[in-house]
């Protein structure tokens, strides 16, 4: 069972989540431990690397327009900076003593802390990704929700240019996201509704011509305008389930049934 | 891409030191 939930997300922090997983079990096993060398190098450059992020995450803040990251981004970015000055604390106090147990305590707390402040602002960034996808799918179930409108063969070809370069946007973004995804699950059903919506949208054209049609002739307009919209319901349940899809973050034992 | 650059560095500094930690304390296991 995958921990992270984009492959992104896994290359940055397992390796450092191994790393401090590691120093945890050695702390337990020897509580009062070996003298500590001296941290403070690369605990220095642990502190660089923290004022870059905070840097550029509050620059994303500034510039972006997504609320929600705004009110997420903050307090991951405190989490991190709170932690590399525990970090730096505990360098200070192993110069002094090498054999102390509280400045490893400091060291695991500080290590841990970055590792959680980091997941925390990855994921923040990670669903702001999301929501600008999730926008775009949106924008595909706004044109299905205007498909009622069209009864002319002319406005079917505007229909048609409209809504094509969002649907091939749509496919394109959630195609990316789905590689993305560690959860095999989540990627199947990603792949098996944009797989709908592709075989859909002719079968949706050929519908709303169908439609155009009848209405014209007067004949089979009922049974055209009922087909029309139960192929506009299912794309838009398909988009819908994407959308879901898209959210979720972790496992759900549920989604193997 | 700039936050993912920079959550790569920390990531990466993170793991140095805590390896750096590791080996004084697996001395001693």
């Amino acid at each position: 069972m995958p921990v992270f939930h984009t492959k992104t997300i896994e290359s940055i922090l397992e390796p450092v989540a191994v790393q401090v997983s590691k120093l945890v079990i050695l702390h337990e096993e020897a509580e009062d431990g070996n003298a500590m060398p001296d941290l403070c190098r690369p605990i220095q450059v642990v502190k660089l690397a923290v004022d870059n992020l905070v840097k550029v995450g509050y620059e994303t803040i500034n510039f972006s327009d997504d609320q929600i990251l705004k009110q997420d981004m903050p307090p991951a970015l405190r989490r991190v900076e709170e932690s590399s000055i525990l970090l730096l604390q505990a360098s200070d106090m192993l110069r002094a003593d090498p054999y102390s147990a509280p400045a490893r305590k400091k060291l695991i707390e500080g290590s841990r802390g970055i590792l959680q402040g980091t997941s925390a602002l990855l994921l923040a960034f990670d669903e702001s990704e999301v929501r600008k996808i999730i926008r775009v799918c949106k924008n595909v179930l706004e044109y299905l929700a205007i498909t009622e409108v069209v009864d002319r063969m002319e406005d079917l070809v505007t229909y048609v240019k409209n809504l094509s370069p969002v649907l091939t946007r749509m496919t394109k973004e959630v195609d990316t996201r789905e590689k993305e995804l560690t959860h095999q699950v989540h990627r199947e059903m990603l792949i098996r509704s944009l797989e709908q919506v592709k075989n859909l949208t002719p079968v949706l054209i050929s519908g709303i011509k169908i439609y155009i049609t009848a209405k014209q002739t007067n004949q089979g307009v009922q049974d055209a305008q009922t087909n029309r919209d139960y192929v506009v319901r299912k794309m838009s349940d398909e988009i819908h389930e994407i959308i879901r899809v898209l959210q979720l973050t972790t496992y759900d034992e549920e989604e193997w049934d | 891409e700039q936050i993912l650059e920079a959550a790569k560095s920390i990531a990466a500094a993170t793991a140095a030191l805590v390896k750096s930690a590791s080996a004084a304390q697996r001395e001693l296991v």
